[in-house]
């Protein structure tokens, strides 16, 4: 089956890191796209380019506890890069309404047995928040605002072996202050009558440490190395990666392709035929 | 005597961390200025001041080798903060100018016995490049084409502890290269005809440095402690730190204000009875 995975965030932010670490497959060829985009970037490019998010999707099988996925990765290079970034949003908007319209027509064709193998609708936004340590910029909160009633959000602290462990502790409660009022929802993981009470607990913990603070590793490996120190991805005390993977892939894919198809496309669906 | 610091680069970068860690002084009540920031940012407060960089000065005495220094730091809060950046370098160039226009008429006196004692001139710009690891942004080339004729910029890279040495490298390759392309100087630490080769060897791996890979301490330390190292300010092996400490404080402070009086100055100067 599909899962369709947005990534929105300033370049350099290890995007392109994470999704490998997360998938633990070269999905990107790093090496090879940032010599490209190293060597061509240059003053009059930019400007050519200038004010235009684009959107790169870029698909993989990914295999998953035995289980064959189909793995697809959208990006919006420029997103949060240019002098003037207004409506650098739109683009991104656009496509997740898109894939709704593609789903909301595939519903209505008369032979509607493929149609759960071509759910092309966006599952799961991860936002990328730059580890400054001290709050949310106006960017963010202006997509994450736009983003959380049409997709599942899950935001996230890029590169946050930066912060130490109590400035992850003060961005974290910042970030989630400023989240609350803004009337910004982001991912729940739902908890079932049956699920025991240590499950609960974990799942209610998974809640609370969100917005995850993540480190990808360096390419090809699961760690980083410093003259200084190894940070290992895998290791809770260096990391949330694992509580990501967790929610992202190990326990919850299921949950957030659910909710995508039963509240997310539902809204839209009810909010479009009303208009 | 006075030497005046102009700081420039996004929130969240390690500005007054690092002026605490260069003067070796709490210049900055850190906990303070983030327990405001942090408290009151929310999105109308932002729509209010949006689009409007400010420039804050802090001015304080420091001692170096026993000789005692008037120290201005100038900010540009807001600069690289809005979803719209355009023209965030104007109050910026304006308050160089103005003090440029303020030198100017303090020459024109007829008691100029103070007027070294009053030189508010900016005597170098730090300029804090996000560590992406990929390559400068639009708007960090726009400002440093701005300034560069203006003051001596030295650009850093700043939280440089979130790349390793590889990555380093190759990003001071790439933000050179580009500076190249764009025709913007920075600062050049002069060799005399009287330096032995050693001196010269030092001045020139000075130069070759640029831009300095930077790391702030942990408030009133000089090292950053994470579950997987500490890393120490003052290494050479961990950062660029003395290198920048070296050309900024110890060793050519007076070269930057020389440059400052005789060629940068003598510019703005002849520019400006011309027009
Ligand atoms: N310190 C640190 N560096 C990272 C991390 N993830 C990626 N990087 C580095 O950041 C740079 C940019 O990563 P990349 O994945 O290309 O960013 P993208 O532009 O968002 O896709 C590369 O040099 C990565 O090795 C991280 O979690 N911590
Ligand atoms: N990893 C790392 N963090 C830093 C560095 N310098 C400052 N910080 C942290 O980054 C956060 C913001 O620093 P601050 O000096 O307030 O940034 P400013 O907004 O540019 O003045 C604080 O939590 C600092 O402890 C650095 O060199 N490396």
């Amino acid at each position: 089956f599909n899962f369709n995975l947005l990534c929105v965030g300033q370049s350099g932010l290890g995007k392109s890191t994470l999704i490998n670490t997360l998938f633990n497959k070269d999905i990107y060829d790093l090496h090879q796209s940032e010599i490209g985009e190293d060597d061509f970037v240059s003053n009059e490019e930019e400007e050519e380019d200038n004010d235009r998010v684009k959107i790169d999707t870029i698909s993989t099988t990914i295999e998953e506890n035995g289980v064959e996925l189909n793995l697809t990765v959208i990006e919006a290079p420029g997103f949060g890069d240019f002098i003037d970034n207004t409506n650098s949003w739109e683009p991104i908007i656009d496509e997740i309404n898109s894939r709704f319209d593609q789903y909301l027509d595939s519903e209505n064709k008369i032979d509607r047995s493929n149609i759960i193998h071509e759910d092309n609708r966006i599952h799961a936004c991860l936002y990328f928040i730059e580890p400054t340590g001290h709050n949310l910029k106006a960017l963010d909160l202006k997509f994450m605002e736009m983003i959380h009633t049409k997709c599942n959000l899950i935001p996230i602290i890029s590169k946050s072996d930066i912060l130490d462990d109590n400035e992850i502790f003060e961005f974290k409660n910042v970030i989630k202050q400023q989240l609350l009022e803004n009337n910004i929802e982001y991912f729940k993981p739902p908890t079932y009558a049956v699920d025991d009470s240590e499950s609960i607990a974990m799942t209610e913990q998974l809640y609370d440490l969100i917005p995850y603070a993540i480190v990808g590793g360096e390419q090809g490996t699961r760690s980083r190395s410093y003259p200084w120190g190894i940070i290992e991805v895998d290791n809770p005390q260096h990391c949330d990666f694992v509580f990501l993977r967790d929610v992202l892939i190990k326990n919850f894919m299921e949950e957030l392709r659910e909710k995508t198809n039963t509240v997310l496309y539902e809204n839209y669906r009810s909010n479009k035929l009303k208009s």
